[in-house]
């Protein structure tokens, strides 16, 4: 049984359109640099919740294998189930054949009938896979649907339009101030070694003898371990919840991301999130267990500075910063 | 030759939940974990 939790996306607001089957049938997915399965609500879940998403119907496709494999999609205290199958999946015009996916059979309850996309297309490693189920892009690389083995993310500042996933290539008018290319640590998530966050005043305030970070599309915010979460609060003045003062956050300096000896700041426009008159900082505490030490998660907050890269040939990644 | 997928914006799901009234109910039943994902795929 491979395992998919959805409760961690509920701040995702990024979706693009993909089809699955002969003829195509159109999904709403998020593309997620921090998991590797592709999954999508099928026609086997007949609640009403479901029935608020578009669902993959197996009998209408005449390319359709089937498996009898499960799945388990957790989702809060609940999860959805389903089953592995086959298909040609269509992503930006690229046909994938054969390619294993998740197809939901039931699901949790009332909440997910408000979920935004129908399922989720992972972009991450094959090692971390639920169910070792090939991903979609190592199948676009071994098949030689891509141009070069990597795919780039531009998510745009002002959230409204423009945002893209581009596979197989950089667009280079994106890629005008520079490329910085920083090797992986591991090939599970987009992982890298970050040598030291600093805040405020240029002072070393968190991971300060170095620590990971991922660089996820699936995350909305800053995660950050729960310590450091602490700090950067203390220095920002905000209270347990993140809340600051509107009236001094357009006057707060960038924060600053240390990562194979460079700078990459995050402004103070990235970071302060305005709503309903309040401000909050785009900070949150995630602590994961792991050998190689503590995790931050550089979400979407931070991508929206950094057109980024995804190269899988060389297991790097670029950051261009967009300004 | 690029194969370019548009990302639209939308509503999270906290925001539709919490313009519908049921964003503590989702939060008392459901705790929020970012780290959930990162627990489960075993990475």
């Amino acid at each position: 049984v491979s395992s998919e939790p959805l409760e961690n996306y509920m701040d995702n607001e990024y979706f693009g359109t993909i089809t699955i089957g002969t003829p195509p049938q159109e999904f709403s997915v998020l593309f997620d640099t921090g998991s590797s399965n592709l999954w999508v609500p099928s026609v086997y879940c007949s609640s009403t919740s479901c029935g608020n998403h578009n669902r993959f119907n197996p009998s209408a496709s005449s390319s359709f294998v089937s498996t009898s494999q499960s799945v388990e999609i957790a989702y809060g205290t609940g999860s959805m189930t389903g089953i592995l199958g086959y298909d040609t999946v269509n992503v930006a015009g690229i046909n994938v054949v054969n390619q294993i996916f998740g197809l939901a059979e039931t699901e949790p309850g009332d909440f997910f009938y408000y979920m935004p996309f129908d399922g989720i297309l992972g972009l991450a490693f094959p090692s971390i896979s639920s169910s070792g189920a090939t991903p979609v892009f190592d199948n676009m690389m071994s098949e030689g649907l891509v141009a070069q083995d990597l795919f780039s993310v531009y998510l745009s500042n002002n959230g409204q339009s423009g945002s893209f996933v581009l596979f197989g290539g950089v667009d280079s008018s994106y890629t005008t101030n520079g490329i910085s290319w920083i090797p992986l640590s591991a090939e599970t998530y987009w992982q890298i070694s970050m040598d030291r966050y600093m805040n405020l005043n240029g002072e070393a305030v968190a991971c300060t003898s170095g620590c990971q970070a991922i660089v996820d599309t699936g995350t909305s915010l800053l995660a950050v371990p729960n310590n450091a979460l602490s700090i950067i609060q203390s220095t920002f003045g905000a209270n347990s919840n993140g809340e600051i003062s509107c009236s001094v956050a357009s006057t707060l300096p960038d924060v600053v991301f240390y990562i194979n000896g460079q700078a990459f700041p995050v402004p103070p426009s990235a970071y302060v999130i305005q709503s309903n008159g309040y401000c909050t900082l785009g900070f949150e505490g995630i602590d994961i267990p792991t050998q190689s030490g503590e995790i931050w998660i550089l979400g979407d907050i931070f991508i929206r500075q950094y057109y980024v890269i995804f190269d899988r040939a060389n297991n790097m990644v670029g950051l261009s910063p967009l300004s | 030759c690029f194969h370019k997928v548009p990302l639209r914006k939308g509503k999270s799901l906290r925001q539709t939940l919490r313009e519908h009234g049921l964003l503590e109910r989702y939060l008392r039943e459901h705790p929020y974990n970012p780290a959930s994902k990162f627990y489960s795929s075993g990475g």
